[in-house]
């Protein structure tokens, strides 16, 4: 997966997302959903049919949340998710930002929920707001978080990516996903950022590639241009 | 040439077991079921699948709610095992292992 967020000159943010899985057939069960309460959209997401999580949503004109996988370093640390889940009652990390999206009131208490409510696994979250300075990368772990990289545009730190390796390690050799999203930022400039540049930074190979299903891109003072497509796959 | 998704509307006010009856509208339930097994396929040995679908059927109860509700809701809906749709949404926790 690949999460970008980011701040234009006006302080608008934007939140984009890849979501990357080896499964083809996922696209053909990829579908948005809106909650409704009382016949309103309380929030809404895109997700997968018989899939009751979320990694992807928006809580209008609050936030905007994404999840990419963070894989454990020790495999053999399985049994602790079984404890987590099982033992613990904790939650999938899917569960936790359909919790958020439904519970948490702005951005900060977004960010709260996301960093320190227990979860089963390893995650990171990608969380976008409303206001100028309202972007952020949570690396997850079990119990809270390992980080907390939020945007600093008046340093000029205009955009955050991540795929899903911890964004002070480098990458492994074979992936250039980050670096190519970040070029293409860069290039793009603070100046031209919107959902539309956006996009087209998420459909640059190999940040876009072969196993990615859908892109979403959202702004949380825009809700109604939310917007996810699904990806034809080579 | 990219595609929308389909929208479903589902109402937080119905009861979690029946609030994603809509999902039928919108999908095939011979595909969903078809679908869901090869993911669980493409994840899980077979062999492993089998041993542990009743263990996963028994763990149910540790299943929050309105979670737990909406899982038994969707199995009793598509005519699955419900032991399939948990696996189905501990995919990722699964797969991290």
């Amino acid at each position: 997966c690949t999460s970008i967020v980011a701040q234009d000159k006006s302080g608008n943010v934007y939140h984009g997302r890849n979501l990357d899985y080896p499964h083809p057939i996922l696209m053909n069960l990829t579908m948005n959903v809106d909650f409704l309460k009382n016949g309103e959209v309380m929030y809404r997401g895109t997700s997968f049919a018989g899939y009751v999580g979320l990694w992807t949503g928006q809580s209008p004109n609050k936030f905007t949340v994404s999840g990419d996988e963070r894989r454990s370093k020790r495999w053999y640390n399985w049994w602790k998710n079984i404890v987590s889940a099982f033992l613990l009652g904790r939650s999938p990390v899917s569960w936790l930002v359909r919790e958020t999206l439904e519970g948490a009131e702005d951005f900060q208490d977004a960010v709260m929920h996301l960093s320190k409510i227990p979860i089963i696994t390893g995650v990171y979250y990608i969380v976008g707001g409303v206001r100028p300075g309202e972007g952020v990368v949570i690396t997850r772990d079990r119990t809270g978080p390992a980080d907390i990289w939020p945007l600093d545009p008046l340093n000029g730190r205009w955009y955050r990516v991540e795929t899903n390796y911890d964004h002070w390690l480098p990458p492994p050799a074979t992936d250039h996903r980050r670096e190519v999203a970040n070029k293409a930022l860069n290039a793009t400039g603070q100046e031209q950022i919107n959902l539309e540049t956006l996009y087209q930074v998420l459909s640059l190979p190999p940040v876009c590639n072969g196993i990615t299903i859908y892109t979403t891109t959202m702004s949380a003072a825009h809700p109604d241009e939310y917007r996810s497509l699904i990806r034809q796959q080579s | 040439a990219e595609l929308a998704p389909p929208t479903l509307n589902i109402s937080l006010d119905e009861d979690p077991e029946v609030r994603w009856k809509p999902l039928l509208t919108v999908f095939d339930k011979d595909f969903l079921n078809k679908a869901g097994a090869q993911v669980i396929d493409s994840t899980v040995p077979k062999w492993v699948h089998h041993a542990i679908a009743p263990v996963v059927s028994a763990l149910e109860k540790y299943v929050p709610q309105p979670y737990a509700g909406e899982i038994r809701g969707m199995a009793s809906h598509f005519g699955g095992k419900i032991s399939d749709v948990i696996l189905l949404n501990f995919a990722y926790e699964i797969s991290a292992f």
